[in-house]
């Protein structure tokens, strides 16, 4: 094998910059790394334009499964249930979220399910006014799975066609803070008819490897059915979902770019990878 | 963990004087992923490993010591010297108000810490500090601010509508220092170090105030962007401290190494909570053990 051809390490080292700068993480880039220099050792890429395109080929075969439109109840209320560690971002893409449903013609109510946080409910408040969609509240320090039941039945009543549950921020590891969310989940799944037909987990792009321990935690409890990974529009580049998408199967269903309600947007792999090598 | 590959690495090292570069690199590699899954910036990994290899190269095996318990022990001490001295304080102005410029990017913890700074100051430095609530954007900022301040009997000043962050920030110190509050916290709204606009407003507000501590607030998760966003607040700010939030997660929080290597701010405080209580001193041993796994 004297003399089979090798990557050059230089180009070997960007390669492994770039993607450990994007957090793609050890084990995803080691994965690739491995892939590209096989295939230059047994001549199928010859340039180093063929192990660039290569790489970015084999990183879009990764997220093939990995984007998905947001699923509704074709017979009545879609209940969505927003969860996610403290700080990422939820009570915000709650309000995005509803301003793409009303977007789109949709009656859409929001549950202020954050009955811990300071001026959590007082957030959402402003949020549905600033849409233009009812928020259902309790008083701060009220139990969240009453909240949960009450919007539900409130929702029913009204007829909406989307109701968006807003959550506390929590630790995975807390075990006291999941099984609450747990239970809220059961409440809601027990009064409407396939609810919640979202579970979406919201990820920051800036998380690094600790992403994965979250997806894994949270998909533990929670049949979660969607991701969103925010904070986009800063340098921070989301590499992380790779790595979650590797442990939980679960698909990216929007991203967010900014802080205004109409900083959402679907997830599209083909975008989101574009960005990456940007 | 980390002690655990390195002695597969070295079990083949029996018996041996001295540490070969072969062995080393072998072991670096080790100490690189260990390091790169627990979020440390690639290019400080390498800078690292390089500086562990001049250390380890020639080192002569102690006797009381495995070649593994050798390597591990020179990236431990690397690590904790870098992280830092521990218990540093903050910073006490001769002439009152103390005056303390919280910042960070969105979501990082700002508005939480800033409540307990004011009382671990109170607590522990018998302060008498007053919090400021800069945040006009986000929706009810100030009142979660004013929630807080109101669950620890602190005084929380609050702008006029549609007043700029800079003039209610001098405000309130003039106010500070008429009502003899010493230690004035400026609790500011989360932004990107790439938005010039709202970088551009918190050197406004820092010029404006000179204040005497500029704490950058830090998710403990945060990955390898760590470097990016430290460096650009760092460069027009001139930060005085940081402060790690949320560590009572699970993140093996190498973002702090990255930030303290690529700005030399010490870290000040580590959030370990979500009340107000839960500010603990900041302890660089502790922080290389967990970042090493
Ligand atoms: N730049 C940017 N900021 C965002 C984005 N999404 C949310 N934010 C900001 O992140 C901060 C936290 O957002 P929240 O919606 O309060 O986050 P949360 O998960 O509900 O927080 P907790 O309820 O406290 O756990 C706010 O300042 C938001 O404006 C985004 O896509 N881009
Ligand atoms: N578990 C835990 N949660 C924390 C910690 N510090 C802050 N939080 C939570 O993180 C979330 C965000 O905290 P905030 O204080 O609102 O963050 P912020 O930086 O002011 O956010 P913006 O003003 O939107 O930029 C809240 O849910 C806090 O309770 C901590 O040390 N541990
Ligand atoms: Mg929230
Ligand atoms: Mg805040």
């Amino acid at each position: 094998l004297l003399g089979s051809p090798k990557i050059d390490e230089e180009l070997l080292e960007d390669i492994e910059e770039t993607l450990y700068s994007a957090d793609i993480g050890v084990q995803t880039v080691q994965e690739i790394v491995n892939h590209l220099k096989e295939k230059t050792e047994n001549g199928e890429l010859k340039t180093s334009q063929d192990i660039v395109a290569a790489m970015k080929e084999r990183l879009g075969e990764m997220l093939d499964e990995f984007e998905a439109a947001p699923v509704l109840n074709p017979n009545g209320l879609s209940v969505y249930l927003i969860v996610g560690i403290n700080g990422v971002g939820k009570t915000t893409t709650v309000a995005k979220l509803a301003s793409y449903f009303k977007s789109e013609g949709k009656k859409v109510m929001l549950a202020a399910g954050d009955t811990f946080r300071a001026a959590a409910i007082d957030q959402l408040l402003i949020w549905g006014e600033r849409v233009g969609v009812e928020v259902i509240s309790g008083s701060e320090g009220g139990d969240p799975g009453a909240l949960v039941f009450d919007a539900i039945h409130a929702a029913q009543k009204r007829n909406a066609d989307v109701l968006l549950i807003d959550t506390a921020g929590r630790m995975h590891v807390k075990a006291n803070l999941m099984a609450e969310l747990k239970k809220v989940h059961k409440i809601a799944s027990k009064e409407a008819e396939g609810a919640p037909h979202e579970i979406l987990l919201v990820l920051d792009a800036v998380t690094g490897q600790n992403a994965v321990q979250q997806a894994e935690q949270f998909s533990e409890i929670l049949p979660l059915t969607g991701l969103v990974v925010t904070k986009l529009d800063g340098t921070a580049k989301g590499g992380i979902i790779f790595a979650v998408s590797g442990k939980v199967e679960v698909p990216v269903k929007f991203i967010g770019v900014g802080e205004k309600m109409e900083d959402l947007r679907p997830f599209k792999s083909k975008e989101f990878l574009e960005a990456l090598f940007a | 963990n980390l002690s655990d590959k390195l002695g597969q690495v070295f079990s083949k090292l029996r018996g041996k004087g001295k540490l070969t570069e072969k062995d080393i690199d072998e072991a670096l590699n080790e100490v690189k992923i260990a390091l790169l899954e627990a979020d440390v910036n690639f290019k400080v990994v390498r800078r690292f490993t390089k500086k562990v290899k001049e250390r380890a190269l020639g080192a002569e095996i102690l006797k009381s010591l495995t070649p593994t318990q050798q390597v591990v022990k020179i990236v431990m001490e690397e690590l904790t010297s870098l992280l830092g001295e521990k218990r540093v304080k903050i910073t006490v102005s001769p002439k009152k108000p103390t005056i303390i410029l919280m910042a960070g990017l969105q979501g990082s913890g700002k508005t939480t810490t800033s409540a307990k700074l004011a009382l671990n100051l109170r607590k522990e430095e018998q302060k008498n500090p007053m919090l400021v609530a800069c945040d006009v954007y986000r929706p009810a900022a100030v009142k979660q601010l004013q929630v807080l301040g109101e669950q620890l009997s602190v005084k929380v000043f609050a702008g006029e509508k549609g007043e700029r962050p800079a003039d209610i920030a001098a405000r309130a110190v003039e106010f500070a220092r008429n009502e003899n509050f010493d230690t004035v916290i400026i609790d500011t709204a989360g932004r990107l170090h790439i938005d010039e606009q709202m970088m551009g407003e918190i050197k406004e507000i820092a010029d404006k105030v000179k204040p005497h501590e500029v704490l950058l607030v830090v998710d403990a998760m945060t990955g390898q962007d760590a470097v990016n966003m430290a460096t650009e607040f760092n460069e027009l700010l001139s930060l005085t401290g940081i402060i790690l939030t949320k560590l009572d997660g699970d993140a093996r929080g190498g973002a702090a190494l990255s930030i303290r290597e690529v700005t030399g701010k010490p870290v000040k405080f580590v959030g370990m909570g979500e009340k107000a209580s839960q500010l603990e001193p900041f302890h660089p041993d502790r922080m290389a053990q967990r970042i090493l796994g």
